[in-house]
């Protein structure tokens, strides 16, 4: 299952 | 990074850009939300705070400095340099219907019950909304300058890129950011109508007027 991402988006 | 990240990181530093450009050249804020910019304030500092603690890439760091810095510099020319041009009576929304339902809903959708954490879902709700201050704006004076509407086009189209490059990856890296995602689908949504009006008139040639 796809996992929660960390925060690397702006 | 995808590209579709990339690009969407590209719009959103040429929204910044156009909308100082904007101010620089017209010598005049009008037309801009103060409240619109000031949200966006909010949530570059709460977000980004974790330039002090959690490296991800110089790119990261850069973006989110920059960003920081100029929408503090917005701020200041809306208020300092170029104030007798702004026009607050128009500028009408009531941000604390904003505000209160983002941090009920950042309490209650968190990643982990901690004060960065809920920091980070508070700035993804607000930044969702944060663009109605800005559109009410425009639907009460039902005009804009060109301008204008090149900016709040490439802020859309920013959050637009986010979408595939969210698509993207689920696929190929097997990420997915829930928050994030609702969030931005949300906001996304919410300039349908203002694309709709960029699309067929100012890039027709014709200036951004709402019907009657």
């Amino acid at each position: 299952d796809p996992v929660e991402t960390k925060h690397d988006e702006l | 990074m995808n590209l579709f990240r990339l690009f969407g990181d590209m719009s959103h530093l040429a929204s910044i850009l156009l909308l100082l450009y904007k101010i620089q050249t017209t010598r005049s804020v009008r037309g801009l939300s103060f409240k619109t910019q000031a949200l966006y304030v909010t949530v570059f500092v709460t977000r980004y705070l974790d330039l002090f603690y959690d490296y991800v890439s110089l790119y990261n760091s850069v973006m989110k400095t920059f960003f920081i810095t100029s929408s503090c510099y917005v701020l200041y020319l809306m208020k300092k340099k170029y104030r007798p041009t702004n026009d607050p009576s128009i500028d009408t929304f009531r941000v604390e219907y904003l505000l209160g339902p983002c941090v009920l809903l950042s309490l209650i959708f968190n990643y982990r019950f901690t004060f960065a954490e809920i920091l980070w879902s508070f700035s993804i709700f607000l930044e969702s909304v944060a663009i109605l201050p800005q559109l009410f704006m425009l639907q009460r004076t039902g005009e804009a300058e060109a301008i204008t509407t090149h900016y709040l086009a490439a802020l859309g189209a920013y959050r637009a890129l986010y979408i595939p490059n969210w698509i993207y990856r689920y696929w190929m890296e097997d990420q997915v950011d829930p928050i994030a995602v609702t969030a931005g689908i949300v906001q996304t949504a919410l300039y349908v109508d203002f694309f709709y009006v960029y699309f067929t008139k100012v890039l027709q040639g014709q200036r951004f007027e709402l019907p009657a």
